[in-house]
């Protein structure tokens, strides 16, 4: 992380939302600047109050190319999406948003909610980290609002302007909970295993299962493998000790706990054909060495052994696992039986009898 | 009709230059008065972006520093003062 000085000198501070995007409702965007400032609060002493008129500490706008009395210019759609000033009068604190920008509540477009709590972090007094976790990174990277947007990075870099949360128990950074693991929505992004444990990742974090007594450990995926991105789609151990990890139309090979060297690489070196953009999920049948890539309806079989594509794949999914129809999120094998994941729901199935044994909640591996 | 490969390069060679003057110019120090004696150079800005970035320092414009220039990002520039 870094910082420019001194940071605000109080704890105290106001904001005004000076007008509107057209894209959101005001409602919405009203939610999304008051949940980025609670980013900051939740981690520092920050208290933040909103005004409605007159000059507030930060002054939030949406603009496009040469606006008002700001030095910076904004670009058009995509490019630059939004910049802020640091602390001081004036322009100092303030934030500005390109109006040419799609700002949403979701994945499309841009997530004002992340770009505000970006740009907040400099209005506080932050620059830019170089740490590709840390919310204050310069790029736009989307990860799912319901989790939690600040990396350890940027806890330590607010801390170290504006000290901890008056009654945070330890010094060390604080991380506010953890998704909610027994909810009746649960859903997994990718699912592997590794040796005797079965590892499920959702967003940032991943949980390690020991199935015979369904202890789980909860972490951040990039406390192992911190180059690795969020949101990891899908992943499966191969029959070399190995897992792959896949994101996009990339791929990382993990061994032990390094990321093997080369990597990430892009899916068409296993053989995809060009048009195949990600990976839905995947496993390795660990009696025949073979893998199953599912990609929306249908699946690819790759031999691990020749390290090659079958030929006369794709095949829909349902005719070789018949009673799996949807699209997959993920699935691993355990024992024999393969365990397919879609939202909330998994299905237990029996690769020899070809047939699904029973329906299950996703998170019935946890002891919920 | 296929776009002209050179107009594509014009184009990239101008994104660059934008980029790394947005957002690798140390800007002026308010207090220096006269000519700035060592002004960088675009390679050393480039080796600068692709330092901060994690990609291979070459100071010479590669596909990756290229795809990362393109990406949606913040306005403020990536060193200050």
């Amino acid at each position: 992380y870094g910082f420019t000085l001194p940071g605000w000198k109080k704890t105290k501070l106001t904001y005004r939302i000076v007008n509107y995007t057209p894209d959101m409702s005001k409602e919405d965007v009203d939610k999304a600047m008051e949940k980025a400032f609670k980013v900051w609060s939740a981690v520092s002493p920050l208290i933040f109050t909103r005004i409605h008129k007159g000059i507030a500490d930060i002054m939030i706008a949406f603009g496009t190319k040469v606006h008002g009395h700001c030095p910076r210019y904004f670009d058009g759609p995509l490019g630059v999406l939004a910049h802020a000033f640091p602390p001081g009068n004036g322009l100092g604190g303030d934030v500005h948003f390109d109006e040419d920008e799609d700002w949403t509540t979701g994945s499309a477009g841009f997530n004002l909610f992340l770009v505000a709590a970006h740009e907040f972090g400099h209005a506080l007094g932050l620059s830019h980290s170089n740490d590709q976790r840390a919310l204050m990174f310069p790029n736009y990277a989307y990860i799912s609002p319901s989790e939690f947007p600040l990396s350890p990075d940027d806890i330590s870099g607010i801390q170290s302007i504006y000290g901890s949360p008056p009654n945070a128990p330890d010094k060390r950074p604080t991380t506010p909970p953890s998704p909610k693991i027994c909810g009746s929505q649960t859903s997994f992004d990718a699912i592997t295993t590794l040796r005797k444990e079965v590892i499920f990742l959702k967003g940032r974090h991943l949980w390690r299962v020991y199935p015979d007594n369904s202890e789980a450990e909860r972490e951040l995926i990039s406390v192992f493998w911190p180059n690795l991105p969020p949101g990891i789609e899908a992943a499966y151990e191969n029959t070399k000790d190995q897992i792959l990890l896949f994101k996009g139309n990339k791929f990382w090979v993990i061994s032990g706990y390094q990321v093997l060297l080369g990597y990430p690489k892009n899916i068409n070196t296993l053989g995809f054909p060009k048009g195949v953009k990600k990976v839905d999920a995947a496993v390795c049948n660990k009696n025949t060495g073979k893998t199953d890539f599912f990609i929306g309806d249908k699946y690819w079989r790759f031999d691990e052994n020749s390290q090659s594509m079958e030929k006369g794949y794709p095949r829909l999914t349902v005719d070789e696992f018949p009673g799996i129809s949807q699209r997959i999120d993920a699935v691993f094998q355990q024992k024999g039986l393969l365990y397919f994941f879609h939202g909330s729901k998994q299905w237990e199935f029996d690769p020899i009898a070809k047939k699904v044994i029973r329906e299950m909640k996703s998170n019935s591996w946890f002891n919920c | 009709l296929p776009i002209h490969p050179e107009k594509d390069n014009e184009e990239d060679a101008k994104l660059v230059q934008n980029y790394l003057n947005k957002f690798y110019a140390v800007e002026p120090d308010p207090n220096q008065l006269g000519w700035k004696i060592n002004a960088e150079s675009a390679a050393e800005k480039l080796q600068k972006m692709q330092q901060f970035f994690g990609l291979k320092v070459t100071g010479k414009l590669d596909n990756e520093t290229l795809e990362m220039m393109k990406k949606p990002r913040c306005g403020v520039p990536d060193v200050g003062l």
